[in-house]
């Protein structure tokens, strides 16, 4: 629980949404 | 000429032609036919019209299609650059080409400033990064005070925004991944480098005599 080491972006880039990854998971 | 030659190609609209999307990016021909059997595969997922709408784009990434995400709406509006509404298979290739691992650390700079820059207006800004940060609260189910996401704003804006105007502009974003490299790594699919054997079902259904270049 120590999220506010990160920065912002550092955080938001952890979104599943954002995780392209998972387009090849078929 | 193999036995599974066929010349026929208009089953989707608005399928471009292989050959011509190998020569505009760093897929290979058999890479391109290899996309093509994922690109299938979600543009069917809900309606089986050879492109991809906002609803499959979210099945696809988050096995659902019924909450509306702010994240897959940014990675949908990335994709469709003409903005028509759907995604097709140029615009799908186009776009991975820049997650490609051999793309231009340049480029991947640039899409990244796009995905953020959620208004377009060439700024990203505070306002922005905030909503972005509260939907990733939301997506998570984690909870923060309002006060310690502004804290995280502050403490990114300071690092980022190297005028203090209150925006984090190309260069400064530029600047700021560079120093901060992990940014990136959400901007490169290893993947993409094995796509051919993730989907080796291409070669039956290619169109080109030679498909190994």
């Amino acid at each position: 629980a120590a999220p506010v080491t990160m920065n912002a972006f550092e955080l938001i880039s952890t979104s599943q949404g954002l995780n392209l990854g998972s387009l090849f998971d078929r | 000429m193999g036995c599974f030659h066929s010349k026929t190609r208009k089953q989707f609209p608005g399928h471009e032609d292989p050959v011509l999307l190998a020569s505009q990016t760093a897929f290979s021909v058999s890479e391109v036919e290899a996309l093509f059997e994922l690109f299938k595969s979600i543009s069917s997922s809900v309606i089986d019209d050879g492109l991809i709408n906002k609803e499959e784009l979210q099945l696809a990434l988050f096995k659902n299609r019924k909450k509306e995400n702010l994240f897959a709406n940014r990675i949908f509006d990335l994709f469709d650059v003409k903005q028509k509404g759907v995604i097709d298979f140029g615009d799908f290739v186009r776009l991975l080409n820049v997650f490609h691992p051999n793309a231009p650390q340049e480029d991947k700079i640039n899409l990244s400033f796009k995905l953020y820059d959620m208004d377009g207006t060439g700024y990203i800004e505070r306002q922005e990064v905030k909503q972005m940060l509260i939907a990733l609260l939301c997506e998570s189910e984690m909870k923060l005070a309002d006060e310690t996401i502004e804290m995280i704003l502050d403490k990114t804006f300071v690092e980022a925004d190297i005028d203090q105007d209150g925006k984090i502009d190309k260069s400064e974003w530029h600047n700021f991944v560079t120093r901060n490299p992990s940014l990136l790594k959400i901007m490169t699919l290893p993947y993409l480098r094995d796509i051919t054997t993730t989907f080796p079902s291409f070669v039956f259904n290619s169109e080109v005599d030679e498909v190994a270049t």
